[in-house]
């Protein structure tokens, strides 16, 4: 069995969630900060037998991978320039994954 | 050393983190949210030498075992039927333990 | 690749940060309680390469070692005692660091 320590932006998180859902794969989620931008974002604690760590890893690849999402940049309002919104590209999303080694599993 | 990841029911939290102490084993408590209920519940790590895994582990069953527990369910105030409650069996507890080996341990 | 996992103080997580981003390391930070002074601690996610483990351990030695630190204890309002404050020295910080093997790593 392996653990995977999966960080994602808290945007991504209930994608990956309900992803993880309709496929059957069992997982505890932690509200975490990250240590560099101090803003809030997700862990995810994910048990999965050995030979399920590629299938996971690409439902999280699919759900949140990193990409760069159109966003209206508005002037400020009182400024002298023609008042043209502007649209540029911003990256959002990535995920980070962690797979350690599971020596025993239960439930009781 | 090993270091359990132990999920249990909040409900089950304070009588766990209790029967740690009373054993003096060493943990540190997690506030989680399971992935299918979407539910608070309760993650703990427990740094322990090897050879207490087990000791450990059955103080987690004794105290977060699943179990059933008669529940009372009232009928609607508004119901037809002549005003009888029921007390059916629910289900409650459980627990999941993860296993990890600890390459290191210190204190500074 | 390991994954440290850093429990602190709550008085030392900021410095810590602090201190880990300025060395560039990248890390994930939890807010979690302690099993026996049920007082909320921070626990710190750290993955590093196998030669960094050594480093990372004295960044966190140097923020967050125990220590002694002066405190004022003044005698309470009412007390028939001549009004000494007095002072004492009383053990703060420490730090707790777990070393977890990590089997692989990715960023999507
Ligand atoms: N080795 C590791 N151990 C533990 N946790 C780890 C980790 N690598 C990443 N994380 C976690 O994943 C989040 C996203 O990391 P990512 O590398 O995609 O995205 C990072 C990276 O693109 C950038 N970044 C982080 N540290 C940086 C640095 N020292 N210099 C420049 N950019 C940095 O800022 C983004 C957000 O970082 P933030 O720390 O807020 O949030 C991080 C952190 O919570
Ligand atoms: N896809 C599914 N289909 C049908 N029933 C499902 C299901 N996923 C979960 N359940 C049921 O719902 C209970 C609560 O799951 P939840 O994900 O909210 O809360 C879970 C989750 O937070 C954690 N957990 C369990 N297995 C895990 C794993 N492999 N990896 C990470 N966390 C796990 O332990 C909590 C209790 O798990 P437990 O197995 O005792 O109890 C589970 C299980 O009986
Ligand atoms: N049964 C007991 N009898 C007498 N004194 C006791 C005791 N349990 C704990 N203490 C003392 O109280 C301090 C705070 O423990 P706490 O569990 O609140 O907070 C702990 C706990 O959150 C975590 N921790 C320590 N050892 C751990 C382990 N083996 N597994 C998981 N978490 C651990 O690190 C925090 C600081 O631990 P640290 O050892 O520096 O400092 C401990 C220790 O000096």
């Amino acid at each position: 069995m392996k653990l995977l320590l999966v960080i994602v932006q808290d945007a991504d998180a209930a994608r990956l969630q309900q992803a993880l859902v309709e496929s059957n794969f069992r997982a505890t989620k932690l509200a975490t900060t990250g240590g560099f931008l101090r803003e809030g974002n997700t862990t995810f604690l994910i048990g999965v037998n050995d030979k399920e760590v590629e299938t996971v890893t690409s439902i999280v690849r699919t759900t949140c991978h990193e990409r760069t999402q159109p966003q209206a940049i508005h002037p400020l309002a009182n400024s002298p320039e023609p008042y043209f919104s502007q649209v540029i590209d911003i990256s959002v999303g990535g995920a980070v994954i962690f797979v350690v080694n599971v020596e025993s599993f239960q439930r009781v």
